[in-house]
């Protein structure tokens, strides 16, 4: 099946998303 | 241990596993038995998704910020961090020293390249720690199969890639078979440079 891959930097902009808050 | 479901909430972004936060700290004098080890060590969170991840993430104290004899571990769901579970005991661990000062950013590093899943060796990656002592601070990635070379060797230049490492930087492995034998994590390890 297909992996789901994130790079550092779509992870790092998450972090300011008001539903990681 | 409490058996829950975590699931991804509407509109966050799942992640490949699910991971489970563990914290642990002992006494440097007392011998680490399996059984004070286990006693020492407690799950604080399991997330499914990147948002999930930020909010227990963010509201941890930094590695960095610890002081004493301790240990933050991020293991897929399911495995505990103990060199004796059925995902880890043929497996073993790449160890990263750093000088003092280093260890909240490197930590943050390695967490996000197993997360977003950087390191391409299917299911071999178990989980990450950071290692809180007096000198130094270490980093460790353990992984399910220590004789699958291709793997290990893949963990180590992927390691080096996102960790940005100098090139001179000395790579250390131990299996977990040889550290239930000398009852150590860091000690008499296989040095690669």
């Amino acid at each position: 099946g297909t992996r789901i891959i994130y790079d550092r930097k779509f992870l790092l902009d998450r972090r300011n998303s008001p539903l990681a808050q | 241990q409490k058996v829950k479901e975590v699931m991804v909430p509407p509109g966050e972004h799942p992640l490949q596993y699910k991971y489970t936060f563990w914290y642990s700290r002992r006494t440097p004098s007392r011998p680490a038995s399996t059984h004070n080890y286990e006693q020492n060590i407690r799950q604080f969170g399991t997330v499914a998704s990147v948002e999930q991840f930020w909010r227990i993430y963010s509201h941890i104290v930094r590695p960095g910020d610890l002081t004493g004899y301790s240990d933050f571990h991020l293991f897929k769901d399911g495995i505990k961090p103990m060199w004796e579970d059925e995902a880890n005991k043929n497996g073993g661990k790449w160890i990263i020293r750093l000088r003092k000062g280093l260890a909240s950013r490197f930590w943050e590093n390695i967490i996000l390249a197993m997360l977003g899943e950087q390191f391409m060796v299917g299911e071999e990656i178990c989980g990450v720690v950071v290692s809180i002592r007096f000198q130094e601070d270490i980093l460790s990635i353990w992984n399910k199969t220590a004789n699958d070379q291709f793997s290990t060797v893949r963990i180590r230049d992927t390691l080096r890639r996102v960790l940005n490492l100098p090139p001179n930087t000395i790579m250390e492995y131990k299996t977990h078979t040889d550290s239930l034998k000398d009852n150590s994590s860091f000690r008499n390890t296989k040095i690669t440079v």
